[in-house]
């Protein structure tokens, strides 16, 4: 071990492994993370075959692919055998969603974050039964298709259709025009044969806003589009791309009426379309997936931390006395100001994340019973939390390669691909503005009614006492 | 908003900034429809306003989630880890707070002195992190294949490592590239 990480190591006035339980949150979680980690050291498939960093596009992709399916396999029986349900999803997300494990993002990762839930979220008991087995066992692999190439954050302006045939009993579904194009979405270009479509659902000549579609795309034997299906994957970007983000396009392409996601709305045999109690419920789902986010966000910052952190006291850099040998750059008070604070921020954002996954847990328990009280409250403070999360994580990661010099610039110091999963995450899952926009319409709503003198919910109530009172400068 | 520079009263500076920056835009949006807008464009011409104050509506709850989590941690773990902790929670605070010192000038009793004083405090906190900085990440416990990092590893063999992927390049894995006969060589010949 180099001397002066072993100088810093023995000036530690706290006990590490004490950190390490709060952080990781207990002994059990502690310990099922180790294993989780030997496990998947261990494992010669686990490893890349070649440097990803030197690898062109189509290498990542076949690498990603080949060590998703071998972390999939080599975990359910390793689950199994361990007594573990196997069935049970949520054992695997860890590991299939863990980016550490696939640095370039992993091809099945939609499948697990999106589809999964999906089913769960809009589908009826009945379309559980059908499907849900076959997804977590990966019988069938799945991606979710919302955005579109002319549309994102703006659900009403997607263009995609849904059309009833009364006659018989199909659904057909049109892309009118390049734009109505499905795009971005994880997985779909060639690995999913099944996809959950959101489209504009019309039926006795009236729309009915948009619906989910469960969509078998590919044949499940030899992988080929179906006719009707316009597929691709839509090329290299910035980062993430293991991830392998598709196009999809359709024609005239029929599915059964039995295929529309039917928990909350629902579409008759003869065409009636009843409308979902609330509007809100379709929040849950996103509250949870940017809690994930933010989850994630915090530990890509510790990471990124981890790293500078470690190498600003290895190099040195200057002389702060002329008379002294050349420093650790740390020891300059301008490198510990980029990269302090980003341990700080990395530790706050996870503390965070819990905060709200605790309130989002006792919301699902209201919802239980009926109350949708807290799901806009949860909704707003959501939104603005990816969006905090995302930003300040990828100007964190950006400081901290700048914090690295020129060999924070290599790609091997794997700066680009942190920077890739933290811009990738401002991008996906609602624009950064457009979900402050939505923040504040919310603030906006509730500060009226707080100066009716109405009781605000907890995360705004400390709105009440100003508008109570007059503004003075 | 009487201001002091303890993390409780900065956590509620925050909440003070985003009431009356929601306060302004609330008027604001008022004031558009009033001269002939509809709600749907007020509110569109107050987007600047609005988007910053839901950022620090966020950023105030961040802060207060982050201290009430350390604050209770603090009640079981040892004195210095508990030291440690409320040490990084004032840092986070005083970072966020030298962020907006614009609106905690604005709408706040903060003074110029007050502005010197929070910056050493934060200076002060960078000094008190410091010598802490490689436990605390080495606390965090990344394995070396999660970080995926030849400047990060733990053994810190920095230079050994960025050596070692170099090698790794497809370019070095033959003396000459094919590139040399050619492109290189007819061209230095003056024969391309």
């Amino acid at each position: 071990v180099n001397k002066d990480l072993l100088d810093e190591r023995s000036k530690c006035t706290f006990d590490k492994d004490e950190f390490t339980l709060w952080w990781v949150g207990g002994k059990e979680k502690l310990n099922a993370k180790r294993d989780r980690e030997h496990f998947c050291m261990n494992q010669p498939e686990f490893r890349d075959s070649v440097p990803l960093h030197f690898a062109s596009h189509q290498e990542v992709y076949e690498e990603t692919i080949r060590k998703a399916t071998t972390i999939f396999s080599k975990t359910r029986e390793l689950l199994k055998k361990q007594g573990y349900d196997a069935n049970n999803f949520v054992n695997f997300m860890d590991i299939m969603l863990g980016d550490g494990f696939i640095r370039e993002v992993n091809p099945l990762r939609i499948h697990f974050s999106m589809f999964i839930p999906s089913i769960k979220a809009h589908g009826s008991a009945e379309q559980q039964d059908r499907w849900l087995q076959k997804a977590v066992n990966c019988e069938i692999i799945g991606s979710y298709a919302q955005t579109e190439l002319g549309h994102g954050t703006f659900l009403r302006g997607l263009e995609t259709t849904a059309t009833f045939d009364e006659e018989t009993d199909e659904i057909v579904i049109n892309s009118p025009r390049l734009s109505a194009y499905k795009w971005w979405p994880g997985g779909l270009g060639l690995t999913a044969n099944h996809c959950i479509v959101m489209a504009q659902l019309y039926s006795k000549g009236r729309c009915h806003g948009v619906n989910p579609f469960m969509v078998q795309i590919r044949d499940e034997e030899t992988h080929m589009p179906l006719a009707g299906i316009e597929i691709g994957e839509i090329g290299n970007k910035l980062g993430y791309n293991g991830v392998n983000n598709g196009f999809l396009g359709f024609k005239n392409f029929r599915i059964p009426r039995s295929n529309t996601l039917m928990k909350n709305a629902k579409l008759l045999r003869d065409g009636t379309y009843q409308k979902p109690i609330s509007s809100v419920l379709n929040y849950g789902t996103m509250v949870f997936v940017r809690v994930m986010i933010t989850r994630n966000m915090a530990q890509l910052l510790a990471k990124a931390a981890t790293i500078a952190v470690r190498y600003s006291c290895v190099r040195r850099q200057s002389v702060i006395d002329p008379n002294k040998p050349e420093v650790q750059v740390i020891d300059h008070q301008t490198q510990q100001v980029k990269l302090l604070p980003q341990i700080a921020k990395a530790i706050a954002l996870k503390l965070t994340a819990d905060n709200l996954w605790k309130m989002y847990e006792a919301t699902q328990v209201d919802l239980e019973t009926g109350n949708t009280d807290r799901l806009p409250e949860l909704h707003a403070m959501a939104c603005c939390l990816k969006a905090v999360s995302s930003a300040d994580t990828a100007a964190g990661v950006e400081v901290c390669r700048l914090s690295c010099g020129g060999h924070g610039y290599l790609t091997s110091a794997n700066f680009l691909s942190m920077y890739g999963l933290a811009t990738a995450a401002s991008t996906y899952e609602g624009e950064n503005t457009v979900l402050y926009l939505q923040t504040a319409r919310y603030l906006v709503k509730v500060w009226n009614q707080a100066l009716k003198g109405q009781r605000l919910m907890p995360t705004v109530r400390y709105l009440e006492q100003y508008a109570t009172k007059p503004a003075k400068r | 908003f009487a201001w002091s520079d303890s993390t409780p009263v900065i956590i509620e500076a925050f909440q003070a900034v985003t009431a009356n920056r929601l306060r302004l835009a609330n008027e604001h949006i008022q004031q558009r429809v009033k001269a002939g807008r509809t709600p749907q464009e007020a509110t569109n011409e107050t987007g600047l306003e609005l988007v910053r104050l839901a950022e620090i509506h966020c950023r105030g709850f961040i802060l207060q989630s982050a201290y009430a989590a350390i604050e209770q941690a603090c009640q079981t773990a040892s004195r210095p880890l508990g030291e440690i902790l409320r040490e990084i929670c004032r840092l986070v605070v005083y970072d966020e707070a030298l962020r907006i010192t614009g609106d905690l000038l604005r709408f706040t009793t903060m003074s110029d002195p007050d502005l010197v004083e929070l910056q050493r405090k934060y200076e002060a906190s960078l000094g008190a992190i410091r010598p802490n900085a490689v436990s605390i990440v080495d606390a965090f416990d990344y394995p070396d294949f999660i970080l995926g990092s030849t400047l990060g590893a733990y053994d810190g063999n920095v230079y050994e490592r960025l050596f070692e992927d170099a090698m790794k390049s497809p370019l070095n894995q033959e003396p000459v590239n094919r590139t040399f006969e050619l492109y290189l060589k007819p061209f230095m010949r003056g024969k391309l």
